[in-house]
């Protein structure tokens, strides 16, 4: 695990430098959420606009929406893959996102494109340290 | 880090993190 103060960040799981997380799960399935970092700084979630299952998502793409006190936040997916399932009880209290994003607070499960899921162009958790101290220092 | 910090910055501030911190294509 890092931590930088209040924040940690698992070291089972890769990181997007938009503050995404892809887990791998089991045969051809990858968790999606967001880390502790965009769940700070936006406070309580609101809202989130997802998509459906069945629809292919892009690394680096929008893969949601977060709404929050009359702002929104997009973010990116970590990888290239399809939408198989949707957390529901995120989706309905997403205000949940505060007390666990990395467990009960996956938001999507992916089927990646490729057996290279979550190695391209994603961070280990001590490289995602180092950017979201980054981004500390710069508020 | 303050909780919520979002709401707490000006439009401005927060275009400008938000494009440099959670890039999106």
């Amino acid at each position: 695990v890092s931590r930088i103060g209040p924040i940690v960040l698992p070291a089972d799981r890769y990181y997007h430098p938009g503050h995404t997380w892809a887990k791998p799960v089991g045969a051809g399935e990858v968790l999606v959420g967001l880390d502790a970092f965009a769940r700070r700084i936006v406070g309580d979630v609101r809202a989130i606009d997802l998509p459906s299952p069945g629809e292919r998502v892009e690394q680096g793409r929008r893969l949601w929406t977060l709404r929050f006190d009359g702002r929104a936040l997009d973010q990116p997916a970590p990888l290239d893959g399809e939408v198989i399932e949707v957390n529901e009880e995120i989706l309905r209290h997403p205000e949940r996102l505060r007390e666990d994003p990395y467990e009960r607070g996956w938001i999507l499960k992916v089927r990646p494109r490729d057996e290279q899921c979550c190695v391209a162009n994603l961070f280990a958790s001590d490289l995602a340290k180092k950017w979201v101290e980054l981004a500390i220092q710069d508020l | 880090l303050m909780e919520g910090i979002a709401k707490y910055l000006s439009e401005a501030q927060w275009e400008q993190f938000r494009k440099r911190y959670f890039p999106v294509a």
